[in-house]
């Protein structure tokens, strides 16, 4: 464990937190997309199939559990119990477009040819697209909550966060995982637009709002 | 080949 990846599992664990509370706290889902949600619940429910037979460490299991259960509630609170407040004419991102690439990708390139390993190949390839249909329903409706920004601004420094922990692993331990870095790196950039706006608008004080 | 040392991250 380094610094920044510790750092990165924190910010993705913030933003789960802010946006468990964002729809909760408010009973709504306005402005957010189900569909990146439900991404977001098939990434960590193939990436973590090992959660039983895999014990690494308490914090690592710890964080698995949290991070599917969180996700599994969020979906429920979007598609069920809030589903009036759904937004759901601004959430229409064709998802197979993501899901099927990354799936045929993650047969073509991957480290191993098995069944687990497929899967969580799929995963990463998978989450660094998982967040476009959000982007697309904020460029589409033209503007974003502010705390729904600090909810993306938190995801995607995760990830950018993890980049620094593969230098890291890198330079310190000669560990070295190309197909999590290249997919770390599609991630972060798709942000780049986003954390433009959120540093140049949102931190003075301005609400997001992209050209539509 | 990475051995499954990788699956320390989340």
């Amino acid at each position: 464990m380094n610094i920044f990846r510790f750092l990165g599992d924190i910010s993705h664990l913030s933003a789960i937190i802010i946006l468990l509370l964002k729809i909760w706290k408010s009973r709504s889902c306005a402005g957010i997309s189900g569909k990146s949600q439900l991404l977001f619940a098939i990434v960590f429910t193939t990436r973590y199939l090992d959660l039983f037979t895999n014990f690494i460490s308490f914090y690592n299991t710890s964080m698995k559990v949290v991070y599917v259960a969180s996700s599994y509630a969020t979906v429920w609170m979007i598609y069920s119990k809030f589903k009036a407040t759904y937004d759901g004419n601004h959430d229409t991102f064709r998802v197979e477009f993501l899901i099927v690439p990354t799936a045929i990708l993650s047969f073509l390139v991957n480290h191993d040819f098995t069944p687990l390993e497929i899967l969580w190949t799929f995963s990463i390839y998978l989450e660094s697209v998982a967040i476009l249909p959000q982007l697309f329903m904020v460029s589409k409706t033209g503007e974003a909550e502010t705390i729904t920004s600090h909810y993306l601004f938190a995801l995607g420094i995760y990830r950018t966060l993890y980049l620094f922990n593969w230098i890291w692993r890198y330079q310190f331990e000669e560990f070295f995982d190309l197909i999590a870095i290249v997919a770390g790196l599609v991630q972060t950039v798709l942000y780049c637009d986003f954390f433009y706006l959120y540093i140049t608008k949102v931190l003075k004080g301005k609400k997001l709002s992209l050209p539509a | 080949k990475r051995g499954n040392c990788h699956k320390d991250e989340l």
